[in-house]
């Protein structure tokens, strides 16, 4: 379903930052990827270049045969709504819309409108759905991106830190609906965090260090 | 240092939402306070309540002797500028300045402007000193947040999940400059966290559930 072929990222003119550095890598579907790098070495740049909200340096990135350099703004845009769930590090909420409204806009966007009170009862929103996100605790916020990315039902997750600020019977509810995202309906799941609590839940295990793969192992369902 | 009298924030009209219940609490000079709690237990809200930057609905907050609810706005900022360090959730960087500035920009309101290398290197930030926000890892804009609020000196360091977005052992690194600033300079710290594993550093464990707290213990320095 994904693939990196010498896919990097560099940044600065004199002094060049290798956020990336060439890297081969390939996911199948209904595998659960967790990317585990200490802080710096390069998980969100990944996980941009795979979503397309970043294009490669140098090297190419393909999802479903597809390479996202050739795709124009509007394809390319097409494909992150239709292909693509997104849970960013910082939750990028919209602030003036409450928590429902920002996971209906998703929803809206890719035709899933039904499945959102489901959802928001699964992250254990129900009851602040009608909250801004000014008025959102943080660890609620990051379940109202969570519900967001969810709700579209795409083939492809995308997770930056989903449990990062949540505690951890909070965190347990949230891995298992993408745990279950994975073995119920086949989706290919990446989760990227510093936290290695996180690799027993893997299929597939990758470390990150420096902005290259240091290890890549696969491993038995849990 | 503080003290909690009865303090409550209350949100909501009809629905009342009670982030913080009737609270009574006293820290001394030279705790080293952790606050465990999961997720929307009134952790974030305890925190601006005692730094200031939001008033309870009911009961007093007092630092230093003086109630924060008889200051004017301006003797209100002037007690944040002066007395306290605020390690912000979500970090508040100015997307505008670098982390260098960002730094410094807290030094010049409160006159440490020498202070601020050694405390970027100790951050290890010393080589992503000119990076602006949005050109840094969510762990190393952490770091920035950490290094604004060291270099006042405060006599008072509110820390909201101050090693969330990092690893494990960057996260040791900064636990290590927290603790130090007890140790060494006598200073009251406060870290509010939903991650138990900070709890081993804690000269006072406090746990919160539901906006009350459930238990408050003292322990001997680690
Ligand atoms: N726009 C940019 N310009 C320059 N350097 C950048 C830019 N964006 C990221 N970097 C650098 O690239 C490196 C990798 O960043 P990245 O955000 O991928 O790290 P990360 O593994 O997600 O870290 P964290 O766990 O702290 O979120 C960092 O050292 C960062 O400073
Ligand atoms: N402005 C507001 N209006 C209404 N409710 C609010 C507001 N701010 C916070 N709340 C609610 O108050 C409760 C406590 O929030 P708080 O931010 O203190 O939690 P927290 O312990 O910091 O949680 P987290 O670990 O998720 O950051 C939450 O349930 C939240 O929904
Ligand atoms: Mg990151
Ligand atoms: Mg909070």
């Amino acid at each position: 379903l994904v693939r990196l072929e010498r896919a990097e990222k560099t940044y600065g003119t004199d002094v060049k930052i290798r956020a990336l550095k060439p890297t081969d890598l390939e996911f199948r579907r209904g595998e659960l990827v967790v990317v585990l790098g200490p802080s710096g070495s390069g998980k969100t740049t990944l996980l941009n270049l795979i979503g397309g909200l970043d294009r490669p340096s140098a090297g190419r990135v393909l999802v479903d045969g597809v390479s996202l350099g050739s795709l124009d703004p509007d394809a390319l845009a097409d494909f992150r709504r239709d292909k693509v769930g997104f849970v960013f590090q910082f939750f990028n909420l919209i602030p003036s819309l409450t928590a429902r409204e920002n996971v209906e806009l998703a929803a809206e966007l890719s035709g899933t409108a039904d499945r959102i009170d489901p959802i928001l009862e699964a992250v254990g929103l129900a009851d602040r759905a009608g909250h801004l996100p000014g008025q959102l605790s943080g660890g609620e916020q990051q379940r109202v991106a969570i519900a967001r990315a969810l709700v579209k039902d795409p083939p492809l997750l995308l997770c930056d830190e989903p449990t990062g600020a949540v505690d951890f019977e909070t965190g347990k509810a949230i891995l298992g609906l993408l745990q279950e995202a994975v073995q119920r309906r086949g989706k290919t799941v990446l989760i990227v965090t510093h936290n290695s609590a996180l690799a027993a839940m893997a299929t597939r295990l990758i470390r990150l260090k420096d902005g290259a793969v240091a290890s890549d192992e696969k491993r038995p369902s849990p």
